[in-house]
């Protein structure tokens, strides 16, 4: 069932087995280091 | 069905930048020490809906140290962020902002600074010299030989120190101190001030002419002093912030 398939995705990309076409989000924060970091 | 709520700001996006830069600029616009501090990084944001167009933000942000003195008419944008071999300062800063039919305001703010640790900077620069104490008695025994020696050698106004922005110590291979101070111009000229400097005053925050100064003192092998002022030029104070709220006094007089 759809449902059991969405199940599915989410163990598999929980671990780190990503479907094709699958594009990870960086983080939303923190942000990106403009000049260097102390 | 209930409208989902929004998903949460990332610290890259297009609307979290804007807060940061508001956000600097506000804690720039309300400092008068040191030296103005440039975005390096938005640690975190968090937005409280209080109604149709009305957010409260709450940001976290990392500001870099730039070597642009807090009273320079330097536009931040223009300004070097200090290099890491130059013992850079950071400022974390958490700041509440207020988002009211698209404006952005700051509500209020808070920052620390800190240098970075000597242990980081040896590690990759050992002959770079370190941050010193600003009551480092070689460090007012500098500014004060270095602001004498302009005021002996000008023939414009007579300089005051206001504040010590930073100082380094080398000791290898030669000893050397070097400093950054804030100036104001007074009202006598240096030859005035020969006869009594008592009587030398500051001006008016109105009619204010404020500058900075960069010193070197070499004291061994050879003792040399090299110093440089530049003053600004007349500035229009912002409405409550004082420019002149910091104590002036002679280094070593309790110069912090």
């Amino acid at each position: 069932s759809v449902a059991k398939r969405a199940v599915a995705e989410v163990a598999q990309r929980d671990k780190g087995i990503h479907p094709v076409g699958f594009v990870p989000l960086p983080p939303p924060c923190p942000g990106k280091i403009r000049h260097f970091k102390i | 069905v209930p409208a989902a709520p929004p998903a949460p700001l990332g610290c890259d996006d297009p609307e979290s930048e804007a807060a940061a830069e508001v956000a600097v600029s506000y804690i720039n616009g309300h400092s008068r020490h040191g030296y103005k501090f440039a975005l390096n990084r938005i640690e975190n944001i968090r937005v409280l809906p209080q109604g149709p167009n009305n957010d409260i933000i709450f940001l976290e942000v990392d500001l870099l140290e730039t070597t642009c003195p807090i009273l320079s008419p330097t536009l931040l944008a223009n300004c070097t962020v200090r290099s890491f071999t130059d013992h850079a300062v950071e400022g974390d800063c958490d700041v509440k902002l207020q988002k009211l039919n698209g404006q952005l305001s700051v509500l209020a703010s808070k920052c620390h600074s800190h240098a970075d640790s000597s242990e980081d900077i040896i590690q990759i620069c050992p002959d770079c010299p370190l941050l010193a104490r600003l009551n480092d008695t070689e460090v007012l025994a500098a500014v004060t030989a270095a602001l004498n020696d302009h005021n002996s050698k000008t023939t414009d106004a007579y300089l005051k120190l206001l504040e010590i922005g930073r100082a380094r110590i080398q000791y290898n291979p030669a000893h050397v101190v070097s400093a950054e101070f804030a100036v104001a111009a007074t009202n006598c000229s240096a030859a005035e001030a020969k006869a009594n400097v008592e009587s030398c005053q500051l001006l008016p925050d109105d009619q204010s002419n404020f500058g900075f100064c960069t010193a070197t003192k070499v004291i061994r092998p050879t003792e040399d002093l090299s110093v440089d002022c530049q003053l600004y030029g007349h500035q229009v104070p912002t409405p409550g912030v004082p420019f002149l709220s910091r104590v002036s006094q002679p280094p070593g007089q309790d110069a912090t």
